[in-house]
């Protein structure tokens, strides 16, 4: 049946600045309805403050929209207007394009001074005919188009771009179709799945990847798409994806400065940190590597010059000496002028992590990069999942480096955008630095990796416990902590307690009950009961916790 | 260990040294348990007599002056199934656990870690210009999926499910002395788990076989030795 929500986007800590009506609301579905009734305006996104019981309808969203951060309010946004793209032709298309295939500009709907038409928003009340937006009222074969602003010119198409890339470009690494068959007709398994592969490429460790459904794609940086495969006996399989016939994009032109992890660098640096010639791209010695140019076409590869073609965290080459395979390059930052890159300045860019913040953090230069609730911090130069106008351009003095958490806008402490698509911004998880204690703290920066991987036995009320026990002490099965059906929970939810591990239907203890982990039950006559989960033994209690902290080694 | 660095003392408490009756160290290993350590079957390769075995725990330096040090003798060896580089030890009496000994977690079976996840080797191998020859080093890691490993062109397809890859994060600039039998190990929650052994070929050279031991294909069977013996 599905939820009135299931088409908007949710955001946690997320605001727009747009017109809006102020309506009560329990429920973040009673605001979905509000908005879709909203007279006043064309509702395109909501507002909902829980802790108040309040919504905001608002007038506008898109994919340029300015979003804010804020604390207690959740963005829902919907999604018919965030496409910029057309499905088939484009009579569902609400995206902001307002300029045809030949750049000019179009005339807004309700206004006929130079073009006179039946097509305005009266006529056509459910054709999204605001503003000067290209828009398809007449499903024309030739998808959305406008009348023009040039006297000339009467109606023309606009170039909007299909939603479902079906072609690849270079290695298909951007490639987010839908094909999930492999070349010899296996079916892929899905990327969230174990079975009948077990597998580390995990979605949630590569978020950039778009490892979605059972979809062919190709996170490693391997010679083009591919997926594990449904059949036991083969592991995976390139998928048969058509190249794009038109060019890549022109963002390839690339840097000749150090931005983010220097995927785009496409300077003449060509030795090492270390001071080693590198090995020409193209060449198999005096190590053999399959990075050569044919392989990767769109990375640059050419002469010797230090390239990022595998996502690792800087430029590198394979050296000119047998003893070092690889290493990494010194390139200079693009906040830098290169001709002031010093030594030190270079040194100092590699300095030592500090693992704790001082005051309100806006000095922090650490490597932490997880949250509080241990999600992983989005890198700064990425629009993905969230789109933020905190950028190293426009913040040129806050490092904006990596995913590495910073304070660039006068927060309370460090903070990222998180690689969760639900939850845009965290603060991270560091300590204050107490006075007098050295910047490098005995912490390590980083924070849990999944739930579920560790104890399955528990300690003390159990609130640590991760393990998947799904059934209580009598054999009932428990209700999903995200699904209020059969048991209506609202104030024990995966969102209300982030760190207590609720994950699907797994016994846990939120709310540090002293007889131990429990669950609702799916049985509609019994709401809750505990779970039947071994004690640790005494020395699991402290295995894999050292009383003295280890440290990262510093470069 | 690779471009490493030396660890804060005692910071990686599970580390254990195993050695010869004349006190040669022979490779590393983990404390699992009070009783039982866990290492590289190949360490072993040398004798099948449990007693000519020692563990040393609770060291930081090669030649274990500390008060904390504790020996064991070994009483039994248990080699892992179908000739996996995994060996069990059973201490002829219990470790005491104190601040310098602790036992490591061990990850739940068959559970797959995520490729680019951080974690730490561990060992008493040389660190060329690091510093500290004879303490304990450390280097950090990022797990690579088997699938990207086996397409290397050096382990093409001979890296098996139940083995485990990892290189270097900061950089590879050298190949070193490897330490077979001891840790790799991450952080899950508040706790370091130790989801590979030092098994092959180790560094920035091409390896010439799968480096870790996957520590989750063997956790069932871990569990029955400890728990029928």
């Amino acid at each position: 049946q599905g939820s009135i929500l299931d088409s908007y986007k949710k955001t946690e800590g997320a605001w727009i600045n747009a017109h809006q009506q102020s309506y009560k609301a329990n429920t973040a579905e009673e605001c979905a309805v509000r908005c879709e009734v909203e007279k006043k305006f064309t509702c395109r996104a909501f507002l909902f403050f829980s802790k108040n019981e309040w919504c905001l309808t608002l007038s506008r969203t898109s994919k340029r929209t300015q979003i804010f951060k804020t604390i207690n309010s959740v963005l829902y946004e919907k999604k018919v207007y965030l496409l910029e793209c057309k499905k088939g032709k484009g009579e569902d298309y609400r995206g902001t394009k307002d300029r045809t295939q030949k750049g000019v500009l179009c005339q807004k709907w309700v206004d006929s001074a130079l073009h006179k038409s039946n097509f305005t928003p009266e006529n056509y009340p459910h054709a999204g005919l605001e503003e000067n937006y290209c828009r398809n009222p007449n499903g024309n074969e030739n998808g959305p188009w406008c009348f023009t602003t040039d006297p000339a010119t009467r109606l023309d198409y606009c170039s909007i771009p299909e939603c479902e890339v079906e072609c690849m470009q270079c290695n298909g690494e951007d490639y987010s179709g839908k094909v999930s068959r492999t070349e010899s007709g296996f079916e892929c398994q899905r990327w969230d799945a174990q079975e009948p592969h077990m597998h580390g490429f995990l979605p949630k460790n590569f978020p950039e990847k778009d490892l979605k459904m059972n979809f062919c794609r190709n996170p490693d940086g391997d010679l083009r798409p591919w997926c594990f495969t449904t059949s036991p006996n083969k592991l995976w399989e390139y998928c048969d994806i058509p190249r794009c016939t038109t060019p890549p994009p022109t963002s390839q032109l690339g840097y000749q400065c150090l931005s983010g992890n220097g995927k785009d660098y496409r300077g003449k640096i060509a030795i090492t940190e270390s001071g080693i010639a590198c090995q020409h791209w193209s060449s198999q010695l005096p190590h053999r590597h399959r990075h050569s140019p044919e392989n990767y076409p769109c990375k640059g590869l050419d002469e010797n010059y230090c390239r990022n073609p595998d996502g690792k965290k800087r430029p590198w080459c394979y050296t000119t000496t047998n003893t070092t395979r690889w290493q990494y390059c010194s390139i200079p930052q693009c906040s830098q002028s290169a001709s002031q890159t010093t030594d030190e300045d270079i040194s100092r860019q590699s300095a030592s992590p500090e693992e704790c913040y001082r005051e309100r953090g806006l000095d922090y230069r650490g490597t932490a990069s997880f949250t509080i609730t241990g999600k992983k911090c989005q890198a700064w130069n990425s629009m993905l999942p969230h789109r933020h106008n905190r950028t190293e351009k426009n913040f040129p003095k806050a490092d904006l480096r990596e995913n590495y958490c910073r304070n660039p806008d006068n927060d309370t402490a460090p903070w990222c955008y998180t690689t969760v698509p639900t939850v845009r911004w965290e603060y991270c998880n560091l300590q204050k630095c107490h006075y007098g204690e050295p910047l490098v703290s005995l912490e390590p920066p980083f924070s849990s990796l999944e739930p579920g991987t560790e104890m399955t036995c528990i300690i003390g009320n159990g609130k640590d416990y991760r393990g998947a026990v799904a059934k209580t002490n009598s054999g009932r099965t428990c209700q999903e902590w995200s699904s209020q059906e059969p048991h209506h929970h609202s104030y024990l939810t995966p969102e209300t307690h982030p760190r207590s591990g609720l994950d699907k239907n797994y016994c846990r203890n939120p709310d540090e009950d002293i007889n131990g982990p429990w669950c609702y039950t799916t049985d509609p006559q019994k709401v809750w009961e505990y779970c039947e989960i071994p004690k640790c033994a005494p020395f699991q209690q402290e295995c894999g916790k050292p009383k003295r902290k280890p440290r990262r080694c510093q470069r | 260990a690779v471009n490493g660095c030396a660890s804060v003392p005692h910071s990686w408490p599970w580390q254990i040294s195993l050695r010869t009756r004349t006190n040669t160290h022979l490779c590393g290993g983990t404390l699992i348990d009070p009783q039982w350590i866990l290492t590289a079957a190949h360490c072993l390769e040398r004798s099948s007599v449990p007693y000519t075995y020692r563990i040393f725990l609770g060291l930081h330096t090669a030649k274990a002056v500390e008060p904390s040090v504790q020996v064991r003798e070994v009483k039994g060896i248990f080699q892992g199934p179908f000739g996996a580089d995994i060996a069990l030890l059973k201490l002829s009496s219990p470790a005491m656990i104190a601040d310098q000994v602790i036992p490591v977690c061990l990850p739940e079976d068959n559970l797959m870690i995520g490729s680019r996840t951080e974690c730490f080797a561990t060992g008493w191998g040389q660190v060329k210009g690091a510093g500290g020859d004879n303490v304990l080093k450390q280097t950090n890691l990022a797990v690579i999926e088997n699938k990207a490993c086996n397409s290397s062109e050096f382990l093409n397809g001979r890296v098996k499910k139940f083995e485990l890859c990892a290189e270097p994060i900061n950089g590879c600039t050298d190949t070193l002395q490897v330490e077979s039998g001891g840790p790799l190990v991450c952080l899950v929650q508040d706790r370091f788990v130790q989801y590979g052994i030092i098994s092959g070929g180790f560094g920035c050279a091409p390896p010439k076989k799968p480096v870790f031991v996957r520590v989750s294909s063997y956790t069932s069977w871990i569990k029955n030795i400890m728990r029928t013996n």
